[in-house]
C-alpha cells in the first residue's frame, strides 16, 4: 500500500 | 528509520524490561496500577490491527508482537497469579480509566486521517496512549514512596515518547511527505503529562533522595 497510508512507526 | 526512532523504541523496550524484572524479582506489583497496564494493552492491540496485513520490516513485526505480549503478560500477573495479585494497590488505583476509554474513541471518530476501521483505532490508540499514565501518576501520587524500579518504569515510559518527537522532527525535515499531526500533538500532550514528574524524579536523583510526589 502506499506510505501515505502505511503506519510504519510503533 | 532513525537514530531518535531507534532509540525511542529501545527506550520503550527497556521500560517494559524493566517492569518485567521488578514483578519477576520482587514478586510484587504494589504501586503498579493495573488499569495503565489495561490501558497499554488495549493501546497496543488497537494499534497494531495492521500486524498481520502491512508487513514493514522484521523489526516491526518482532517489536510489535512484544509489546502485545508483554503487555498482556502484565495485565494476566496482575490479575491472576497467586502471588503477585496479592500486592496489587486495588483501593488506590481507582482512576475512572473507562472515560479515557471512550474519550479516546469518540475523538478518534471525529479527528483521524481516514475513515476506515484501521485508522480510527490507529488514531484511538494515539490518543489512548496520550493519557494512559494517569492512572498510574495519581497511584504513584497516592501511594507516597515510590520504590526504584517503579520510578525508572515510568522515567523510561516518558522519555520513550520525548524520543519519538525528536524523531517527528527529524522526518518532518528530511521527508519532505511528513506531516503526521496526530501523532505529534498526542505525543507532545503525553510527554508533557509526565513533565512534573520528570522533575521531582530529577530532583531525587540530584539530592541522593527517595522520589517522593507530592499529594
Amino acid at each position: 500500500s502506499p506510505e501515505g497510508s502505511l503506519h510504519d512507526e510503533l | 528509520m532513525n537514530i531518535f526512532r531507534l532509540a525511542g523504541d529501545l527506550t520503550h523496550l527497556i521500560s517494559i524490561l524493566v517492569l518485567l524484572l521488578k514483578i519477576y524479582a520482587t514478586k510484587s506489583c504494589s504501586g503498579i496500577s493495573l488499569k495503565t497496564q489495561e490501558l497499554y494493552a488495549l493501546v497496543f492491540l488497537a494499534r497494531y490491527l495492521d500486524l498481520f496485513t502491512d508487513f514493514v520490516s522484521v523489526y516491526n513485526t518482532v517489536m510489535k508482537l512484544v509489546f502485545i505480549g508483554s503487555s498482556l503478560a502484565i495485565v494476566w500477573c496482575m490479575r491472576m497469579h497467586r502471588i503477585v495479585k496479592r500486592s496489587y494497590n486495588r483501593e488506590l488505583d481507582t482512576f475512572r480509566h473507562y472515560f479515557l476509554v471512550a474519550g479516546s474513541f469518540v475523538l478518534a471518530l471525529v479527528v483521524h486521517e481516514k475513515f476506515t476501521l484501521q485508522e480510527i483505532f490507529w488514531a484511538f490508540s494515539i490518543y489512548l496512549e496520550a493519557v494512559a499514565i494517569l492512572p498510574q501518576l495519581v497511584l504513584l501520587q497516592r501511594s507516597g514512596n515510590v520504590d526504584n524500579l517503579t520510578g525508572q518504569y515510568v522515567f523510561f515510559l516518558g522519555a520513550y515518547r520525548a524520543f519519538y518527537i525528536l524523531n517527528w522532527i527529524y522526518r518532518y525535515f528530511t521527508e519532505q511527505r511528513f506531516g503526521r499531526w496526530i501523532s505529534w500533538i498526542s505525543g507532545l500532550v503525553q510527554t508533557a503529562l509526565y513533565a512534573d514528574f520528570f522533575y521531582y524524579y530529577f530532583m531525587s536523583w540530584k539530592n541522593n533522595a527517595k522520589l517522593q510526589l507530592p499529594a
